[in-house]
């Protein structure tokens, strides 16, 4: 599993582009895009992989929070199932509590249920 | 372990190590699997992590629940409480026979974690199109070709549940054991894939105490089902012809 290999990468783009930390800008939504890139490649080496699973976890969260997908094609994304507010909305501090309608799920759906035990 | 995936498939898996199962921007639940017995490839669940996702969403603070298979099920998060976000939208409740369960109120998701004998399962129903959300708009960003839940596993992480079942027990006494309910909750019979999985389980490890374990075990995924999604069980059993290729020879 060459997870650390990727890391190494990201690590050298994030200096080498002057980006201190995570944040919601066109240029880290590449760099972070090369990474996932460069591990869905080892991806086949690295199942049952701890840290490759949180990591591809973790980019795949911050690129949904960061709205990367719109920031690097610069278009709406559509087809937003109406759930209640995702990374659109800021995060709730405790001062600011949610308004009960948005933390309703609203409508008619049907289920789909997983399960795993043994063995 | 045995998976049903959100389509409905069920599958005898491998994967060994750690391995999620749900992640979505409110939910992501991974597990980790350790081998049974030796010269087996078959493996249990010995983690299980499941965090809601606050910081998706306003209606939750994140909250992370952790369980392992050598310890008791932890009665809350693992900041200590039970509940979480505006009229308690999550929240967390202990049941008898070793089960909790997790209702996250803003998209009707039930998640619920047991532990049978020395191992974990788990068990989650949630609304059809956060299921389909999970591979949705984010482009090079969502990945759900690694939920368990969603995907399955991989083809090369299948087992065959009768060329790769054990023969610590045969057929005929592991079916036996399946059959007569050890468990002191469940008392339907065992039918369709979980009683196929009984079988596999009881045969791999044999007549010791892991086997009623395991069967116990069966009998509370089958349990689930029946409360989560009973549609889907269609009270099928498994004849000795299907269970075993080599019966017609032998007869």
């Amino acid at each position: 599993c060459k997870v650390d290999k990727c890391s190494r990468e990201y690590e050298r783009l994030m200096d080498e582009r002057d980006i201190p930390s995570p944040e919601p800008s066109t240029e880290f939504c590449q760099v972070a895009r090369d990474y996932l890139s460069c591990l869905r490649g080892t991806a086949r080496s690295c199942r049952g992989n701890l840290n490759y699973h949180s990591t591809m976890s973790t980019l795949g969260r911050l690129g949904s929070e960061f709205n990367c997908p719109r920031l690097l094609t610069n278009i709406t994304s559509a087809g937003h199932v109406p759930l209640p507010s995702s990374s659109s909305a800021p995060p709730r501090t405790t001062n600011t509590p949610a308004p009960k309608r948005e933390c309703t799920y609203q409508g008619r759906h049907r289920f789909k249920h997983c399960g795993l035990f043994g063995d | 372990p045995h998976l049903k995936t959100f389509k409905n498939e069920y599958q005898t898996c491998r994967v060994r190590g750690a391995w999620p199962l749900i992640d979505n921007p409110y939910i992501g639940v991974q597990v980790t699997n350790e081998p049974v017995v030796d010269g087996s490839p078959a493996t249990a669940t010995t983690k299980v992590t499941i965090i809601i996702r606050g910081r998706s969403t306003p209606c939750a603070d994140e909250k992370t629940y952790e369980a392992a298979s050598d310890a008791s099920l932890p009665a809350t998060f693992i900041d200590g409480t039970q509940r979480s976000g505006p009229d308690a939208s999550v929240v967390l409740t202990v049941h008898e026979q070793q089960r909790i369960e997790i209702y996250v109120r803003y998209i009707e998701t039930t998640l619920i974690v047991r532990q049978a004998g020395r191992y974990l399962a788990f068990s989650a129903r949630m609304p059809e199109e956060l299921v389909n959300f999970s591979g949705g708009a984010d482009g090079d960003f969502s990945d759900s070709s690694l939920q368990l839940c969603v995907r399955g596993c991989p083809a090369s992480e299948r087992l065959d549940p009768i060329s790769e079942r054990g023969h610590k027990l045969p057929w005929n006494k592991a079916m036996e054991r399946c059959r007569r309910s050890d468990s002191n909750e469940v008392t339907n019979n065992l039918t369709d894939h979980y009683l196929d999985w009984c079988v596999f389980d009881v045969m791999t490890t044999g007549d010791g105490a892991s086997a009623n374990d395991f069967a116990a075990a069966a009998h509370s995924a089958q349990a689930d089902v029946l409360r989560l999604d009973p549609s889907s069980l269609k009270n099928k059993t498994t004849t000795h012809r299907e269970q075993n290729p080599y019966y017609s020879h032998a007869s």
